[in-house]
C-alpha cells in the first residue's frame, strides 16, 4: 500500500503553491483543487493494495470533505504527475553496466532476489 | 516458496495463484503458486512468466514462459535472442540444461534471471542494478521481490530439533546454518522427502554465482 507516497505528493505538491488550508483567492483555489483531485487519483491508483489501511480510508475521506469545503469541481485539470524515475542509460549505450562504468566510474550496485522451495 | 527479497529479507510464503515478483519500468517478472501433495497451504511454483519490456533503441518487448516440466531454453516466440536493434542484441536466453534450467540475460538493464525446475517446483533468481530495481511508480506496488510477502501470508519456520533425520541431512548439504538451511529444514518437514533439500542448495548456488560480496551470501535472520 503506498498511500504514504500519495500523502507526501499532496503535501508537496500544496507547500510549492503555499496554499495549505486552500487560501482565499480564486486563483489560488484552482491549483489547490487541482492538487486535491491528483491526490484523489493517485489514492484510487493504490485502492486495491489499500483495502484494509487505515490511513488510505482516512485520506479518502479527508479528500472528499476538503473537495466539497473548497466547491472543488468533480473533473478538472490535475497537478503534474511525479517524475518517472531516471533512465539508467544515456547516450547510445545498449550496455547498462558500460554505460553506469563511463558514467560513474565504479560498478553498479546489484541486488538479489530469490524465489525458490519444494 | 521462500523467498530472499532484493532488501535481503527471509520469508516463507503462503501466497497461491498468481503474483508479481518484480514490475517496473523495464521488467515484470510473475510466478504462480497451487496447493500441492494434498495441502491446502503449502504450495509450489508452477509458473513463471518474464516480460522484458520495449526499451528505446535497445530492446523490442520479449516474453520468456517456464511450467512445470517445460523450462524452455528459448522466447514464446522461439527466439533466442531479442532486442535486436542498432546491430545489437540486449536480450539473450541460455541454458545449460534445456528443459529444467534457462539463464536470461537483458543487457539493456544489467539482469541476469535464473530459471529452474528442482524437483517438483520451479525456482527464480534474479540479479538486477538498485536502479533498475527501484524505477517503479506508487502503481506498482505489489512486488514480492521488493516488499517481501504480506504479512498476513507470511509462515513461521517450524523448530526442528537437532536429533532428526531432516536436521542431519541438511547440515551435511548446506554446514552454514543460514536462511537456506532453514528452507531446507521447512521443506524436508513439510514434504517428508529428503529430495525436496535440492531447492535450497540450488538457490544457495544461484546466491553464490550473483552476489558478489561473499559476505552477503549467507543471509542470517530469525531462527538462522
Amino acid at each position: 500500500c503506498r498511500i504514504l507516497q500519495c500523502n507526501s505528493d499532496f503535501v508537496a505538491a500544496t507547500l510549492e503553491i503555499g496554499v495549505i488550508g486552500g487560501g482565499g483567492k480564486d486563483g489560488a483555489n484552482a491549483v489547490y483543487c487541482s492538487a486535491l483531485r491528483s491526490y484523489a487519483l493517485c489514492t484510487q491508483r493504490t485502492a486495491r493494495a489499500c483495502r484494509g489501511d487505515l490511513a488510505y480510508h482516512s485520506a479518502v475521506q479527508g479528500i472528499e470533505d476538503l473537495l466539497i469545503q473548497h466547491r472543488c469541481p468533480q473533473t478538472g485539470p490535475t497537478a503534474q504527475p511525479r517524475p518517472l524515475p531516471k533512465p539508467p542509460l544515456s547516450g547510445n549505450g545498449c550496455f547498462y553496466e558500460k554505460g553506469f562504468m563511463q558514467k560513474e566510474g565504479r560498478a553498479p550496485e546489484y541486488l538479489h532476489c530469490g524465489v525458490f522451495g519444494d | 516458496p521462500h523467498i530472499r527479497t532484493f532488501n535481503e529479507e527471509f520469508q516463507t510464503c503462503a501466497v497461491q495463484g498468481a503474483w508479481p515478483l518484480i514490475d517496473n519500468q523495464y521488467l515484470y517478472i510473475q510466478a504462480t503458486s497451487t496447493p500441492t501433495r494434498g495441502s491446502s497451504y503449502i504450495t509450489i511454483l508452477t509458473k513463471i512468466t518474464v516480460i522484458l519490456k520495449n526499451w528505446r533503441e535497445c530492446a523490442e518487448l520479449q516474453i520468456y514462459q517456464a511450467e512445470l516440466d517445460n523450462v524452455p531454453p528459448a522466447f514464446v516466440d522461439g527466439s533466442v535472442t531479442g532486442g535486436d536493434r542498432r546491430g545489437h542484441q540486449s536480450l539473450r536466453v541460455h541454458s545449460h540444461d534445456p528443459g529444467r534450467h534457462a539463464e536470461i540475460w537483458a543487457t539493456h538493464i544489467g539482469t541476469m534471471i535464473v530459471v529452474r525446475q528442482v524437483g517438483r517446483s520451479l525456482s527464480l533468481s534474479v540479479r538486477s542494478p538498485r536502479a533498475i530495481v527501484e524505477s517503479y511508480t506508487p502503481e506498482q506496488d505489489l512486488q514480492l521481490c521488493v516488499w517481501g510477502c504480506p504479512v498476513s501470508q507470511r509462515m513461521e519456520t517450524p523448530y526442528v530439533h537437532p536429533s532428526t533425520p531432516a536436521y542431519t541431512h541438511c547440515s551435511s548439504l548446506l554446514p552454514v546454518q543460514d536462511v537456506y538451511f532453514q528452507a531446507c529444514l521447512f521443506d524436508l518437514q513439510v514434504t517428508g522427502d529428503l529430495n525436496s533439500s535440492a531447492s535450497a542448495v540450488a538457490a544457495l548456488e544461484d546466491a553464490r554465482a550473483m552476489i558478489s560480496n561473499p559476505d552477503r551470501v549467507h543471509l542470517l535472520t530469525g531462527r538462522a
